[in-house]
């Protein structure tokens, strides 16, 4: 019970562990936690990832909440909530927008009518979706594919609509026919 | 001492610790019809 | 089968979750269906449904590919409890009973998984089952329910609320690591969910107080089980890492906690994890500035605050209820020998110490003495006037001087340390302490030469927590720089300290 007990722990014996006798250098799970001296405001376990570093590598939703007046602003820019339910209303209007546009809708809204009219029409256009990359695409017309000998691919230069970026590039690739719809 | 049994199930407990995503708030209904990961649309992927 | 028809049921409301928000009434008809249709309508129906459902999500988990969806069947039963437990009429009693009710079949596949498949067995499906729930109910509850449009459930719901997290908590007690070691990492993420954690801490009238401070002794104890000298397995280092993360968001967040409930907490605290104990001690109200230790002193001006305790350790005195007492109101020397007679143990208790192995001594008890004298030197000093108190003929310092006195080295040892527990941020306990401790380094009236024993345990008690990584409990420092002071260069010459040289370099230094 005496100040000699402590010379292991002085030593870094290894009867005890030091990084739980000793201690650690704190700063570095401070940081991790965003705890500084400047901001004491801050409640770091609202938004508490998991008690490892490790295992925090991306952010979780907080608590948030978006009362409903400012959900269902009439006259607001995409605010009200479009809804796609008349084949025939919807079918002429289709043919009458720009690809991005044909895009936009395509990913807006899985699983709907709209949906499988803007693939429709995109398919009318030449361009093809691929199942794997989850892209459009569409040949590039100033060069001719090659087909490869077993005729289950073709290598050429093809226009994709990159979704990420939101914009259309050019690349060359190894099209696989049965990856394409 | 630690026990068989409980180291055993220790160390699968560690092996499977939940991270970040599992944490995550659920989103059934918002499935992301694009890739999950913003990377280029050319990055190899397994089918 | 039955359990296949529960399945297809099931599958048919996973499928829905996918195709519909959480608000559309769609779900409560689904719900409605299940009770019409006799699917759910019975204790033992639901019970057998939550039950089907659960082993097949876990299941549907273990079979998917882990770069996709996992969680889907899941998610969709964690939405699946929080409508039942939201749309039925109940009143508060019927609602808890329903919740209990579904955590307990939860629990039962649980413990029969964890059981039974030792090597295949993977935490991941129930961390996120009740992590779902968390954050299903939390979107509920906010803004008191304010989603839901008829005012008498919201009313009901509100009600309810705070048992929500209680019945939440005391499964999680269940679930603790001694129970459970193979969810042990999921159950500590749970305990520090973002969802759970802050709600519980910022609990109204603090009612979730009690449960947090138990879940956290659950991982404590669950430490001091595995923490051996010489030896310390991998999975218990990393347990103590996430520990001491969690630690220190609280002591951020609402330091308040760890004040009030420094008593519980501090003596679960494995005994060789001095970090985690300065953690704990160290934590100031959030109004207060950090004070530095090597400029200001301890005066009656800067320590007039009286913490609050949560817990009233005078709970914990067993039979030495009475006499303690008795002894403070009127101190006399029969009471004071049965006080030191009483704080044995009747059986030898294992604990990995720094330089001990086993306890002879009630620990806990001597705990709760030394707390119990801290709160009536509080209540005292609010009371009357200070003189009377921080007077060598007190009651509260002949108590203390009396078990010392009376005691040997392992009685003094534990007395001293949980005197140098209340040495904390600036306030009257810690006024008080290093008051006490102060006298007892110089006092001449030790019987047979005790002395050097009481100032040698004295120093390394305070020693023990400076000289490890911060922090460092403001009045720890302060009361080891006053007894430097105190005693200036004798200090150096103490026999206890030239026979160590390693000490003696450090006191030198200071």
């Amino acid at each position: 019970y005496g100040l000699k007990d402590l010379v292991p722990v002085l030593r870094h014996e290894p009867t005890y562990d030091s990084n739980m006798t000793l201690g650690i250098d704190l700063n570095s799970l401070l940081n991790s936690l965003d705890i500084t001296k400047d901001t004491k405001s801050h409640h770091c376990l609202d938004a508490f990832e998991s008690p490892w570093v490790e295992t925090s590598r991306s952010e979780v939703q907080p608590t948030f909440y978006i009362p409903e007046s400012f959900r269902n602003i009439k006259g607001m820019l995409g605010t009200a909530q479009v809804e796609f339910t008349s084949v025939n209303r919807d079918q002429p209007r289709i043919s009458l927008l720009q690809d991005e546009t044909l895009f936009y809708l395509f990913y807006k809204h899985p699983g709907s009518v709209i949906q499988e009219l803007t693939y429709l029409e995109l398919r009318k256009r030449n361009w093809r979706y691929h199942k794997t990359l989850k892209v459009w695409l569409t040949k590039d017309p100033m060069m001719e594919p090659v087909v490869a000998r077993d005729s289950m691919s073709e290598r050429g230069s093809y226009v994709f609509f990159d979704p990420q970026r939101w914009e259309k590039c050019q690349r060359d690739f190894v099209l696989h026919y049965n990856a394409i719809m | 001492e630690i026990d068989e049994f409980t180291l055993k199930h220790l160390e699968s407990s560690l092996l499977n610790c939940p991270d970040s995503l599992d944490a995550d708030t659920p989103r059934l209904f918002e499935n992301p019809l694009s890739l999950p990961h913003p990377t280029s649309i050319f990055f190899p992927h397994e089918p | 089968t039955k359990t296949e028809r529960y399945y297809l049921v099931f599958t048919e409301w996973v499928k829905l979750q996918q195709r519909v928000k959480p608000d559309n009434p769609v779900n409560i008809v689904f719900i409605r269906q299940l009770f019409e249709k006799g699917v759910i309508d019975k204790k033992e129906k639901i019970i057998e449904f939550i039950k089907a459902a659960l082993e097949l999500s876990v299941n549907s988990f273990k079979q998917s590919d882990p770069t996709g969806e996992v969680f889907t069947s899941i998610d969709a039963l964690s939405r699946l409890i929080t409508s039942l437990l939201v749309i039925q009429e109940f009143d508060i009693e019927e609602r808890k009973e329903y919740f209990n009710l579904l955590l307990s079949v939860v629990t039962l596949v649980f413990a029969k998984d964890h059981q039974t498949n030792v090597t295949s067995f993977n935490e991941r499906p129930y961390f996120r089952l009740y992590s779902s729930l968390l954050t299903d109910w939390d979107k509920l509850r906010d803004h008191h329910f304010i989603r839901v449009s008829d005012s008498a459930v919201r009313k009901s719901l509100t009600e309810f609320d705070p048992y929500f997290f209680d019945i939440f908590a005391s499964f999680l007690h269940s679930y603790q690591p001694i129970a459970f070691p193979g969810f042990s990492f999921a159950w500590i993420t749970l305990v520090s969910h973002r969802m759970f954690l802050p709600k519980i801490l910022r609990s109204k009238e603090l009612r979730g107080w009690d449960k947090l401070v138990l879940l956290l002794i659950d991982l404590m104890k669950f430490l001091s089980q595995y923490i051996k000298k010489g030896n310390v397995p991998d999975s218990i280092s990393v347990i103590y890492k996430g520990a001491l993360r969690i630690f220190l968001g609280i002591a951020n967040d609402v330091p308040e906690f760890l004040i009030q409930n420094h008593y519980k907490l501090v003596k679960n605290v494995p005994p060789t994890c001095i970090q985690l104990r300065n953690i704990i001690l160290s934590a100031i109200p959030k109004k207060m500035l950090v004070p530095d230790p090597f400029v200001l002193q301890i005066t009656e001006e800067n320590c007039s605050d009286i913490p609050e305790v949560f817990y009233d350790p005078s709970q914990d005195l067993k039979s030495l209820k009475k006499p303690i007492i008795n002894y403070l109101r009127i101190p006399s020397s029969s009471l004071l020998r049965t006080i030191s007679g009483g704080i044995f143990r009747t059986e030898l208790e294992y604990e990995n110490g720094i330089g001990y192995d086993e306890n002879n001594v009630d620990v806990n008890l001597i705990h709760a003495i030394v707390t119990h004298v801290a709160v009536e030197v509080g209540l005292e000093v609010s009371k009357a006037s200070k003189n009377a108190v921080f007077n060598v003929k007190s009651s509260y310092y002949t108590l203390l001087f009396g078990l010392l006195s009376d005691g040997n080295d392992e009685v003094k040892f534990h007395v001293i340390q949980a005197m140098v527990n209340q040495l904390r941020y600036p306030n009257v306990h810690t006024h008080w302490f290093n008051f006490a401790l102060k006298l007892m380094f110089l006092a001449e009236d030790w019987p047979d030469d005790q002395l050097p024993i009481v100032q040698e345990i004295i120093l390394r008690s305070l020693l023990e927590r400076i000289i490890v990584n911060k922090p460092h409990p403001w009045s720890v420092v302060v009361t080891f720089m006053d007894l430097l002071k105190l005693e200036g260069t004798d200090m150096i010459d103490k026999p206890f300290i030239t026979d160590i040289p390693e000490i003696h370099a450090i006191i030198e230094n200071l």
